[in-house]
């Protein structure tokens, strides 16, 4: 464990905790894509199949099923609780997500580290989350202005992969033989898309404007 | 390479 990598841990959950404050505080989901929430309930699933079967650390262990069991209490509430559901943005949240979790398992059954289901799937959760925000900042561009948490989660969202890049530059540095040519790939991949909502998050937050995405 | 390798990280 480094810096870098607690710093990305850190801040995914932060991401998380912004958003069930948002959900639970303004009993709302306005402007939260459901469908990015259903990926990365489907990117946490897939991802650690290893849950019961391989034993990393305790905060490993205890990290993993915070971030399973959050978010698909996430999704529970945006599609079943009486009152978030209401407020879900239906006909905004349109985005065909299908391709992007086909897309991921096709390029997993060709890259992976070895072709196992545990490693394949690991793979197809790697490619699925570098894509997942994409319903996220389409439903964004559509909604206009954007409440402070919904925007605070997107920006922490995006920045816990950057810490992710930083963490895989320094172990490479002081690790000898470290590589992570799948996730570090995807990783930067990931970050770029967050680009250009960094450069308005950016903006909003130097004329303490309003969040406002170009549609 | 080790499983633990390449997958002690979240």
């Amino acid at each position: 464990m480094n810096v870098f990598r607690l710093a990305g841990d850190m801040t995914h959950l932060l991401s998380i905790l912004l958003l069930l404050l948002k959900i639970y505080a303004t009993k709302s989901c306005s402007g939260v894509s459901r469908k990015t929430q259903e990926l990365y309930a489907i990117v946490f699933i897939f991802r650690y199949l290893d849950l019961f079967t391989d034993f990393i650390s305790v905060y490993n262990t205890f990290m993993k099923v915070v971030f399973i069991a959050s978010s698909l209490a996430i999704v529970w509430c945006m599609r079943f609780h009486p009152v978030v559901r209401r407020s879900y943005d239906r006909e905004l949240d349109t985005f065909r997500y299908f391709f992007l979790v086909g897309a991921s398992f096709a390029l997993a059954l060709i890259w992976h580290e070895k072709f196992s289901v545990q490693e394949v799937f690991w793979a197809f959760s790697i490619y699925l989350e570098a894509v997942a925000i994409l319903p996220q900042l389409v439903l964004l561009q559509r909604s206009g202005n954007v409440d402070n948490l919904t925007g605070q989660y997107v920006f922490f969202l995006g920045a816990y992969r950057a810490f992710y890049i930083l963490n895989w530059i320094y172990r490479y540095l002081t690790e000898p033989r470290f590589t992570r040519w799948i996730a570090g790939t995807s990783g930067v991949v990931q970050t770029a898309l967050y680009a250009d909502f960094f450069y308005y998050y950016f903006i909003s937050w130097k004329n303490n404007s309003k969040l406002k995405l170009p549609a | 390479r080790h499983y633990e390798d390449y997958h002690d990280e979240l």
